[in-house]
């Protein structure tokens, strides 16, 4: 009975990552391997394409621009709407980049506060250790949801209909180039465990349930949360992939990683909030990152 | 805690999409 426990545990998190999740890991390596059919993704290697690529995407997604708006709350309007094609000069394409990346991670905040959600017993935590897991975890939970978009060429974009090169990315100025090297260093690496989205979504929720973030009130409740979770994980990675040996302990050993990244990337944007006169960093984002580490 | 992540309380808050556990 307790393992048909665990297995219902690791069916209810993988219907609610595929819920909230909109670009499986199933569709992107599809999209990626080109056994997409039609979908195949606008690729950005230099300035030219970045302008092309930009004029399609807002063209296609205005409302879901405005929605993003909308969910991140006041006094972000005026500035995002200005992040269009053509109306700044071509040396401003870092900042308006970043400014994309702002948007869309602020929508996936959304997707993983929906997903957190969705773990049994994650509602009835305190209510400020929440927002606490919430706090520490999103950030890992996101640069983890780049792996399976990324290979070592470069890394799907705008649900999978850009993909652009990581070379571009490299011949970026200092330090935008720097921001998405040691997530591609990651991801190579992290890819080669073959994880699929099953097993992604009881990981997910692993990261989440982490016991030692700093100011928990309740902490015990949640290492049994996470306690349970990681019971199904390791018996779900036993059934799903038989063959390998191991695999509940190397992936375990990635949350050190995550953390490490989480920590260059909050300096990284510390670093060009004082370098970068006209940078504006998302309500949500700088709620997540004052004082994280 | 929650004061200082008004937004952050607000998408934890939000009914609008919660799944039923």
């Amino acid at each position: 009975p307790e393992a048909a426990d665990l297995r219902a545990l690791a069916r209810h998190l993988y219907e609610a990552y595929l819920k909230y999740f909109p670009l499986t890991k199933a569709k992107a390596r599809a999209i990626l391997s080109g056994k997409s059919g039609d979908n195949v993704p606008f690729v950005i290697h230099d300035i030219k394409s970045l302008m092309e690529g930009e004029q399609l995407i807002n063209n296609g997604q205005t409302s879901f621009q405005e929605q993003q708006i909308a969910t991140a709350g006041h006094g972000v309007t005026h500035t995002f709407t200005h992040c269009n094609i053509g109306s700044e000069p071509p040396d401003g394409v870092e900042l308006r980049f970043f400014y994309s990346c702002q948007s869309r991670s602020a929508e996936a905040v959304r997707e993983v506060t929906e997903f957190a959600k969705s773990i049994p017993g994650f509602v009835n935590l305190d209510l400020n250790d929440q927002v606490t897991l919430l706090k520490y975890g999103v950030i890992e939970v996101l640069i983890l949801m780049m792996s399976p978009l990324m290979n070592k060429d470069g890394t799907l974009i705008s649900y999978g209909q850009i993909f652009m090169t990581r070379e571009f990315l490299k011949s970026l100025r200092k330090p935008f180039c720097q921001m998405l090297e040691p997530k591609f260093d990651f991801s190579v690496k992290f890819n080669t465990l073959e994880l699929d989205d099953s097993d992604m979504a009881l990981f997910l929720a692993v990261i989440i349930l982490s016991g030692d973030r700093p100011g928990l009130l309740n902490v015990k409740p949640i290492e049994q949360l996470q306690e349970t979770v990681l019971h199904s994980l390791e018996l779900h990675l036993k059934i799903n992939h038989p063959d390998s040996l191991q695999l509940f302990a190397k992936v375990l050993q990635k949350m050190t990683d995550l953390r490490q990244m989480v920590t260059d990337h909050v300096q990284l944007i510390q670093l060009l909030k004082k370098t970068e006169v006209d940078m504006f960093l998302h309500p949500l984002l700088q709620e997540i990152m004052k004082d994280l580490y | 805690l929650k004061e200082k992540h008004k937004i952050l309380h607000r998408l934890l808050q939000n009914s609008t999409s919660p799944v039923e556990l």
